[in-house]
């Protein structure tokens, strides 16, 4: 899912 | 964290202080273009719409923070202020908004990873920032005659949208499960329409000359 991961990114 | 995240996060940020920089010591926009800026604003207040509810780290938090506030007050230096807004090229930066935001938001509305509100404007931010640049680059093509802050400034954006890529590769190799079609896609989208940019800056970098783009 998009809530994992990626979502620390800026 | 690794390297080229870091390092692509600091070269966003530089790209920022260049500009922010520019405005508040030369007290000019020349050459910038506002419709890109207002479009970043956009970006970052649709995509930040969790600062308050995910904690993510001080770091993440402190950051957003940062582009939220930078976006935000180079919008109303470029509107607003008194000396600054005289020397923004309003009749040379025609590009139309809508153009680029309803795209986004019907493809955002089709293409997404849960059809939830944040998720919906979240992925809405990540394509209208591919394409966000467009009207900045349409105003340097027009300009032809670029100062060094603001060559900087786009170089900069591109540094870091490149690291970001590196830092994509990289975090697929080294995390389980990290997948994500849709920020890599658009991305890339977003680093390819900086390559003809990249190319003269490079060339007159190269020749030690003035950048100048083709008309």
């Amino acid at each position: 899912s998009a809530s994992t991961g990626v979502k620390d990114e800026l | 964290m690794n390297i080229f995240r870091l390092a692509g996060d600091m070269t966003h940020l530089m790209s920022v202080i260049v500009l922010l920089l520019k405005i508040h010591t030369i007290k000019s926009c020349a050459g910038i273009s506002l419709k890109t800026q207002e479009l970043y604003a956009l970006v970052f207040a649709t995509r930040y719409l969790d600062i308050f509810t995910d904690f993510i780290s001080l770091y993440n938090t402190i950051m957003k923070l940062i582009f939220l506030a930078s976006s935000f007050s180079i919008v109303w230096y470029m509107r607003q202020h008194k000396i600054v807004r005289r020397s923004y090229d309003k009749d040379q930066d025609t590009f139309r908004h809508l153009f680029l935001i309803l795209p986004c938001l019907l493809l955002a509305l089709f293409i997404n990873e849960k059809f939830t509100f944040k998720e919906v404007m979240w992925t809405f931010s990540l394509f209208l920032e591919a394409v966000a640049i467009l009207p900045q680059l349409v105003l340097l093509q027009r300009t032809r005659n670029i100062d060094n802050l603001t060559g900087q400034y786009v170089f900069l954006l591109g540094a870091y949208r490149a690291l970001y890529i590196l830092n994509w590769i990289y975090r697929y190799f080294t995390e389980p499960h990290y997948v994500h079609w849709i920020t890599w896609i658009s991305g890339l989208v977003q680093t390819l329409l900086y390559a003809d940019f990249f190319y003269y800056y490079f060339n007159s970098w190269k020749n030690n000359v003035k950048l100048q783009l083709p008309a």
